[in-house]
């Protein structure tokens, strides 16, 4: 009996001691879990306000390098327009104001339309068509009208085959008078020239507005627009005149009258008026013989 | 507090990649930032 109280076997199983360790370090864990979960949220949340910021200023620096660049090619195409920079810099506070800048910028260009066109108009007003009747052989593009003139182009088209060349006035820098130089399509010894404005300047050389000038309106019967003032110059007599200078004034005087007394000669009532004070020169000569 | 270890983890995992995506994003746009800066000046 002793034997078996003495050698007594312990039967607990002491599994409450097990439990309890395993609990405890599942709590720290748990703890430091939630620690760490803290810190990371907390560095989240600090890095998405840095980012935020970040993309704020990187916003407002692509902005400014924008407009900057606008206002760069602004000023390369139109210089005039430098002044609109300032409004335009304005409108980065507040977009009323922008809205404001632009719609004046609207205005101004609209004026600006406007103005031109009213050019234009004027411009268009002013055209006027002059004939030119050449010799057959003279194949240039050149009409001698006392103003010195600069080509700057000349045009072939397929639905215009016949050449046209274009002169700007170079008599004064300041004078915007155009002139289109063209063969007729009908008489290739006519050149038609169009002049568009009017020269804001005297003609250089007198003489050479005298040289040849034969506007005779019986001309040949050539399609004319009825706005445009049409003149029929005959340049085949100038070719006469060697060198338009004052030297030649004579005969260029000479040659004015011949053409006058030509014209006037083909003119049935001055043929009449003539014959008439004829009749009463002699018979008044009569008169005073007897 | 209620939740479980396992839980914790998870949840904690996402943070980090929620955070690792945020530093990416932070870094690029730094880069670009200090580019525009340097192109400005």
């Amino acid at each position: 009996m002793d034997q078996y109280s003495s050698s007594l076997v312990d039967t607990s199983l002491d599994l409450t001691i097990g439990i309890t360790r395993m609990r405890v370090e599942e709590d720290s864990t748990t703890s430091a879990l939630v620690d760490e979960l803290k810190r990371v949220n907390a560095e989240n949340k600090k890095l998405s306000e840095m980012l935020t910021l970040m993309c704020d200023n990187y916003n407002v620096l692509r902005k400014q390098l924008m407009e900057y660049v606008n206002n760069t090619e602004r000023d390369q195409v139109s210089p005039p327009k430098k002044r609109k920079s300032p409004a335009r810099d304005d409108a980065n506070s507040s977009a009323v104001v922008g809205g404001v800048s632009e719609s004046s910028s609207t205005d101004q260009d609209d004026q600006y339309l406007c103005k031109k066109q009213r050019e234009e108009t004027v411009v268009k007003e002013k055209v006027s068509r002059v004939y030119y009747k050449t010799e057959a052989s003279d194949t240039t593009l050149v009409v001698k009208d006392g103003y010195q003139w600069r080509k700057y182009g000349q045009k072939v088209t397929r639905d215009n085959p016949s050449p046209r060349a274009y002169f700007k006035c170079a008599c004064a820098p300041s004078c915007s008078v155009k002139k289109k130089v063209q063969r007729s399509v009908e008489d290739q010894s006519v050149l038609v020239a169009t002049y568009e404005g009017e020269h804001n300047h005297p003609m250089p050389s007198q003489i050479d507005s005298n040289s040849g000038l034969n506007r005779s309106p019986g001309a040949a019967n050539r399609s004319r627009s009825l706005a445009e003032p049409v003149t029929t110059i005959d340049l085949t007599e100038t070719k006469k005149v060697t060198s338009p200078s004052r030297v030649d004034f004579p005969e260029v005087q000479k040659l004015l009258v011949e053409q006058m007394a030509s014209s006037l000669t083909k003119d049935p009532n001055f043929t009449a008026a003539l014959a008439a004070a004829v009749t009463g020169k002699l018979y008044q000569q009569n008169q005073t013989d007897k | 507090k209620d939740k479980s270890a396992s839980e914790l983890r998870e949840e904690l995992n996402r943070v980090y990649s929620e955070n690792k995506k945020i530093k990416e994003m932070l870094e690029t746009v730094c880069e670009k930032y200090y580019a525009l800066h340097h192109h400005l000046e």
